[in-house]
């Protein structure tokens, strides 16, 4: 099979941080 | 072979559960007040080789201003403001699935009061054996007795006792639920009859000078445990009738797990309330 290049503009690195949503714990209703 | 998931906390299924799980909480409670979700902290569910979900939930709720005997919905109740010293419980439910069907299989809870926020003039928490704010309980009792001649009522259950230092000493605020009494002479006999009228009294102030508002409540409840009944000699209009009852503030019964299924540690072991 062929290999398959795939051109990126710029690396993961330089886009800036990612922010991932912890899955808990939740979001605060009333007070902490 | 059983598989976990960790769904989001803020899931439309870990908010089914909590939900869920919180009204099972309060439907538990014959005493104190009901209890509002504030946070869900964890969640995993496992499946089991038969496709049966189990959910193993943890949830931060926050004490209300309504009691249990309250009718009114929990979604038009407030939650306690911090400063007037939040309750708050942190409970792990086991809820399992079976055919679509969500019901709760074991909890466990434990209660503690918000003592961070103390601060000078701030309200203060007190035991709810403190003798000296049980008599503001009763002289309050007995001043609102005085403005409704046509009717008495006793104590069914102290729900709150707080108390604030300022320069004519410790000033008082309770929270104490009332029942229509039935009274010949110096005798009062409360009524335990679901048409018996009860409410809920906040008073504030001093023994000898104070406030009391009570607001009854609409619709009839029954009283479903036992009671405990002794008349108190300085009050002969005020029989004292409560609830068997630890002297903390209101607690959320600590441990339920019929079926010993060990689906919850016992890590934190927590004193039960008779209830």
């Amino acid at each position: 099979a062929t290999p398959v290049l795939t051109v990126v503009d710029k690396p993961a690195s330089e886009l800036g941080p990612v922010t991932l949503l912890p899955a808990c714990p939740g979001r605060v209703r009333f007070f902490k | 072979q059983i598989n976990v998931r960790e769904p989001l906390c803020d899931s439309p299924e870990a908010e089914e559960a909590a939900l869920l799980a919180r009204d099972y909480l309060n439907a538990q409670h014959n005493h104190g007040y009901k209890y509002e979700l504030n946070r869900i902290e964890d969640i995993k569910v496992h499946t089991g080789p038969t496709g049966d979900d189990s959910y193993a939930i943890e949830i931060d709720l926050l004490e209300t201003n309504c009691h249990v005997l309250d009718p009114t919905p929990l979604a038009n109740c407030t939650v306690r403001p911090k400063h007037l010293t939040a309750v708050e419980g942190d409970c792990d439910v086991v809820l399992k699935r079976v055919d679509g069907v969500l019901t709760v299989v074991a909890f466990k809870c434990k209660t503690e009061e918000s003592r961070e926020d103390l601060c000078l003039g701030c309200y203060t928490l007190l035991p709810l054996n403190d003798t000296t704010a049980l008599k503001f309980v009763h002289d309050s009792l007995a001043t609102f007795n005085g403005i409704n001649p046509n009717q008495t009522y006793t104590i069914l259950e102290v729900g709150r006792m707080s108390s604030q230092v300022v320069a004519g000493g410790p000033q008082y605020l309770a929270e104490f639920i009332i029942n229509e009494a039935n009274c010949t002479g110096d005798t009062c006999e409360p009524l335990i009859d679901p048409l018996a009228e009860r409410g809920i009294c906040t008073s504030k102030g001093f023994s000898f000078q104070h406030t009391v508002d009570c607001k009854m409540f609409p619709t009839l409840m029954p009283i479903v445990n036992d009671i405990t009944i002794g008349a108190v000699p300085d009050y002969p209009k005020a029989v004292h009738v409560l609830h068997k009852h630890g002297f903390g503030h209101h607690k959320l019964t600590a441990l339920h797990d019929p079926h010993l299924s060990k689906l919850l540690s016992a890590e934190s072991a927590e004193s039960a309330e008779i209830v």
